[in-house]
C-alpha cells in the first residue's frame, strides 16, 4: 500500500 | 540590540497564520539579512520555512544575530491585538534576551500599545535543504487556484495525486465516498489574468497527503500566486511570495509512497 513518508528521510541535519 | 519595525501589521499577520496550524513553537533567526524560520510538524512530515527580509522592513536593525524561541500560538494572541493598520515594532536584547518587546502604533500615532512575549529555550534541528534543486517539473497558478482544487479534493480523501504532462497537470483524489480529478491546463495567453503556467522537463506522479495541501491554503492571503516543485521521489516544494520580494513561506511536504 501507500506509505507516508518523514521530511527528515530526505533532508538531513546540518 | 535588535529592532524591526513593519509599517503594517498585516504582513506579519499573515505569515503567521500560514505557520501556526503546522507549528507550536520555533527559533526566530534574527541577522542583518532579515528574520527567518524552519520547523517540521510533529510528525515531522512537513517543514516549513519562513524569511521576511529586511527590506520588508520600514526599520531594521540587527546588531549580531540572535535566535528568539517563540510560541507561535502565543504571538499569535499578541499580534491579535494589532489592528491591521497599525504598525509593529518588535524590539530584543541581543544579551541573552528572555522576553521581546511589541509596540503596535495607530496611524495617527495616538495610541500606542505595549506587550512583551516570554522567549523560550528551543533546541531544534536545522534541516540542509538542498539549493537549486533541479525540479522535474513546476507548475504555478493563482493561489485562490490552488484553495479552490485542494480544498475541494481534501473533502473526499487524503490521498492527493499530482500528475503533470506536457502544459497539463492532473489533481485526483481517492477517499471512502469515491474518488474525483481536476485538470488544469496551461493558459495560452500570456495577457491572462489569472495564468497557470506548467514547465516539465519530465513527467512526474506524486502522491501527498491532502490534509497538508489543505492546510497551506492558510499562506494564501499572502500571494496572488503559488508556485509547485516536483520532482520524483522527493519533497513537494510550495511557494508563496511576498509582494516586492519582501521574503517567502515555503512548504516542502514528505511524499506518499508505494511500499
Amino acid at each position: 500500500g501507500v506509505q507516508q513518508t518523514r521530511i527528515d528521510e530526505f533532508f538531513k541535519p546540518h | 540590540m535588535f529592532e524591526a519595525k513593519l509599517t503594517e501589521s498585516t504582513t506579519i499577520k499573515r505569515v503567521l497564520d500560514a505557520i501556526k496550524d503546522l507549528i507550536q513553537q520555533a527559533n526566530f533567526d534574527c541577522s542583518a539579512d532579515g528574520l527567518s524560520l524552519q520547523a517540521m510538524d510533529t510528525p515531522h512530515v512537513c517543514l516549513t520555512t519562513m524569511t521576511l527580509r529586511s527590506q520588508a522592513f520600514e526599520v531594521y536593525r540587527c546588531d549580531r544575530p540572535l535566535s528568539m524561541g517563540i510560541n507561535l500560538s502565543s504571538i499569535s494572541k499578541i499580534l491579535k491585538c494589532a489592528a491591521s493598520k497599525d504598525s509593529v515594532k518588535i524590539v530584543a536584547d541581543d544579551e541573552g534576551a528572555d522576553c521581546a518587546e511589541f509596540i503596535f502604533e495607530n496611524e495617527s500615532a495616538d495610541r500606542i500599545a505595549h506587550f512583551e512575549l516570554k522567549l523560550m529555550d528551543i533546541d531544534s534541528e536545522h534541516l540542509s535543504i538542498p539549493e537549486d534543486s533541479d525540479y522535474q517539473a513546476i507548475i504555478s497558478m493563482p493561489s485562490a487556484e490552488y484553495r479552490r482544487i485542494f480544498s475541494d479534493l481534501s473533502i473526499i480523501g487524503d490521498t492527493i495525486t499530482i500528475e503533470i504532462n506536457k502544459n497539463t497537470a492532473c489533481f485526483s483524489v481517492e477517499g471512502d465516498i469515491g474518488n474525483g480529478s481536476l485538470n488544469l491546463a496551461q493558459t495560452d495567453s500570456a495577457d491572462e489574468k489569472n495564468p497557470v503556467t506548467i514547465n516539465v522537463k519530465e513527467p512526474v506522479k506524486m502522491t501527498f497527503p491532502g490534509k497538508y495541501l489543505n492546510t497551506f491554503t492558510k499562506a494564501v492571503p499572502i500571494s496572488e500566486f503559488v508556485t509547485l516543485c516536483l520532482t520524483d521521489g522527493n519533497p513537494l516544494a510550495i511557494e508563496f511570495s511576498l509582494p516586492d520580494e519582501a521574503g517567502f513561506v515555503r512548504y516542502f511536504l514528505a511524499p506518499k509512497i508505494d511500499q
